[in-house]
């Protein structure tokens, strides 16, 4: 919407493409090189028979452990974003709660192998069997899908940051005070986007391809609110004393 | 929400490593 749309110079693009290509490589938890580099390294089944045979609690808090530890990198990732922190703290709050867990899993897409179907988690590559004393094959299946979708799109390391920033400044989040701000922050950085696409010669459709992965990113979130809250049910005192305070901020 | 959200908005406020 040309109305709409912020008037950006090609300058003015381009540093914003470059400066959030570079608080992605700073924040990201591990190098794609490290993560090829390991990629050979799949769990032996006697270490997935382990896995498998936790009980169910200590596994969602491993799990909530890790997924913690991957949104403290998003959140350094969004403080590097130009304007970011120029929203008010509200808002910033709104975003990282909505988004944070999203891209988590567009970052996932670095460290998961398509040809054996497995993530890096815990030291190793691992499939969706590794995951089975979570209770929630569903979520499983749903989140492997989902790496595997966005793994074909063969994304490459600036797409990826780009399309992160996007995701995490999306306007339309419920409890933002700011809307506008965020509406500009998130044109210009989809601009970006656009700009680094076709500075990259990609096809015309990848970006409603990106469209559709971000309604995909709304429901494995919705879908991982719901299981938690069915855990929680079940076992309140193991999340009430044994998850992370921030995981249980955002979640909670 | 910063009342609720006590560890993010701390995170937000550390300056960037």
């Amino acid at each position: 919407n040309g109305e709409t749309s912020p008037t950006v110079s090609m300058a003015e693009l381009e540093h914003l493409a470059q400066n959030i290509s570079k608080s992605h490589v700073e924040t990201c938890q591990y190098l794609r090189e490290e993560l090829q580099q390991l990629s050979w390294q799949a769990f032996l089944q006697d270490e997935v028979d382990g896995y498998q045979s936790k009980p169910r609690e200590v596994m969602w808090q491993l799990c909530a452990i890790k997924i913690t530890e991957a949104i403290q990198y998003v959140v350094e990732f969004a403080k590097r974003i130009d304007g970011f922190m120029e929203l008010c703290q509200n808002d910033q709050i709104v975003l990282l709660k909505a988004g944070s867990l999203e891209v988590v899993f567009v970052r996932m897409c670095r460290a998961f192998d398509t040809q054996n179907n497995t993530v890096y988690f815990d030291g190793k590559y691992a499939g969706p069997d590794v995951f089975k004393a979570l209770g929630c094959d569903d979520l499983i299946t749903s989140v492997f899908d989902f790496a595997k979708s966005m793994c074909s799109l063969h994304l490459s390391e600036d797409e990826i940051a780009l399309f992160s920033a996007f995701v995490l400044l999306s306007a339309d989040r419920t409890w933002l005070q700011e809307k506008l701000q965020v509406e500009k922050l998130q044109q210009k950085t989809q601009l970006a986007l656009q700009h680094v696409l076709q500075k990259n010669q990609r096809e015309d459709g990848i970006l409603s391809k990106l469209r559709c992965k971000v309604s995909a990113l709304r429901s494995l979130c919705a879908r991982h609110s719901e299981n938690l809250s069915a855990f929680r049910a079940v076992y309140p005192d193991i999340v009430r004393s044994h998850f992370p305070p921030l995981y249980k901020e955002l979640f909670g | 929400l910063k009342e609720k959200h006590k560890i993010l908005h701390q995170l937000l406020q550390n300056s960037t490593s």
